[in-house]
């Protein structure tokens, strides 16, 4: 997200230079202010001078507005002046702000400028990549990037005639790649018949997108029918029973969801080894998960070890998943800005009500429990509080119980 | 330390309406 490589320098404490709202002066003048308290992007910011007195706190995005480190406005020519509340208060400032400010922290002097810097994308209008087909994942298509906001793109399909048919995701998705990856890796791709060619298309480079863990498959390696345990592509609710149906190259798996599949496997899923959204067997059941079984499964309740024999099939081997847990910090009750995933244009308030190792429960406040979602705690579609605000992206409000249909 | 910024002790002007004058911070900054 924006600003994240050098959120570090940013701590309760921190003085920052910020405009004084607490005057009568027909001029922009500003004061030096402590943030009290960080949450996401924003700052509850004190001005000095108020000690403990937190009447006139006040709650900034800290990549929006006009925040400088402390020394910006003698450099820059701007007044500083205390506010008019507490301007009676104190005598003799120099000494007090000596006081206050000796031996503490500010931003950096260049916080603007990367802050301007971390909210530019590489992506632009009328590059073209290949994105799964939101009607038959099994397949790709090429879109042309219409749109980034944020890092999240508005791809349209190539074929679209009038360009409503559109797909959102961020630019780090699983989802997209470059042009080409379909037929280099042996995934299904559905040709474009464009009849109108646009100047000014360029392929996004292939540099451009997220970049998968390099896995040796020439030993021990996924086959064909083996069973897992997988993210519902079209339920993100639920982790299902599945089947690895078609090996890949580059370590890609297409995978089927067991009882629901299209007899074309139209729906079949494309999962790369090392993605966090597949498991091996047993792990819903190690970790208090509860597992959905196979459509139409009339045997409940669902036991592995008898469906495994049932179907004649065995488990994919445990060392070939994704077993890396990063030291995430993330904790039940957090407050965020996240994707529905099944609408990916739409960026809500969330909470996390789960985390199961680098799995996190994400509830769409307002909603009911069963549209909550699994994501990984690296996913590109979770921000701070307060990432709507620093990137113009319209933010959901929680659903009001009466809109909730 | 992984992002290649590092805490130094920096000499911070600021002019209030009483004059200006120096107070000692600490900033971070990229690592030289």
């Amino acid at each position: 997200v924006p600003m994240g490589l050098f959120w570090g320098d940013i701590a309760e404490g921190v003085r920052v230079e910020v405009l004084n709202s607490d005057t009568n002066l027909s001029t922009k003048v500003y004061w030096i202010a402590e943030i009290v308290r960080l949450a996401g992007f924003k700052a509850l910011l004190r001005y000095e001078g108020f000690d403990n007195d937190s009447s006139h706190d006040f709650w900034c995005n800290l990549g929006v507005k006009e925040i400088h480190p402390v020394g910006w406005c003698a450099s820059n020519g701007k007044p500083l002046v205390p506010p008019k509340s507490i301007q009676h208060k104190c005598s003799n400032w120099k000494a007090f702000l000596v006081k206050r400010l000796t031996g503490v922290k500010t931003l950096p002097h260049d916080f603007s400028k990367r802050v301007q810097e971390s909210t530019q994308y590489p992506f632009t209008k009328l590059m073209r990549v290949e994105v799964v087909d939101k009607t038959h994942l099994c397949r790709t298509r090429v879109a042309l990037v219409e749109q980034v906001i944020g890092g999240r793109l508005r791809l349209v399909y190539e074929e679209s005639q009038d360009g409503s048919d559109d797909f959102w995701c961020h630019m780090y998705s699983p989802l997209i790649h470059s042009i080409g990856w379909s037929r280099s890796i042996g995934h299904r791709f559905k040709r474009s018949e464009v009849s109108k060619k646009i100047e000014g298309l360029i392929d996004a480079p292939s540099q451009l997108f997220l970049k998968v863990k390099d896995v040796d498959q020439s030993g021990d390696w996924f086959k064909d029918g083996m069973k897992l345990e997988a993210i519902d592509p079209l339920n993100l609710s639920a982790i299902c029973v599945a089947t690895v149906r078609k090996v890949l190259a580059d370590g890609y798996l297409m995978i089927g969801i067991d009882g629901s599949e299209a007899a074309d496997g139209s729906d079949w899923f494309c999962y790369h080894s090392t993605s966090p959204s597949i498991f091996p067997v047993g792990f819903c059941e190690i970790n208090n998960i509860e597992l959905t079984p196979p459509r139409g499964y009339n045997k409940p309740p669902f036991k592995w070890f008898d469906y495994l024999r049932e179907t004649c099939s065995i488990a994919a081997p445990v060392k070939l998943f994704n077993k890396e847990v990063p030291n995430h910090g993330f904790r039940e009750g957090m407050k965020l800005e996240a994707v529905d995933l099944m609408e990916p244009r739409l960026v809500c308030v969330a909470t996390i009500t789960r985390i199961v190792h680098r799995l996190l429960r994400i509830h769409f406040d307002g909603w009911e429990d069963e549209y909550d979602q699994w994501v990984d705690c690296e996913s590109p579609d979770l921000y701070p509080v307060g990432w709507c605000q620093v990137t113009g992206y319209q933010l959901q409000p929680p659903a009001a119980q009466s809109t909730r249909e | 330390e992984a992002t290649g910024r590092k805490w130094e002790q920096k000499q911070v002007q600021i002019k209030t309406l009483e004059g200006e004058f120096s107070v000692t911070m600490w900033a971070s900054d990229d690592k030289k």
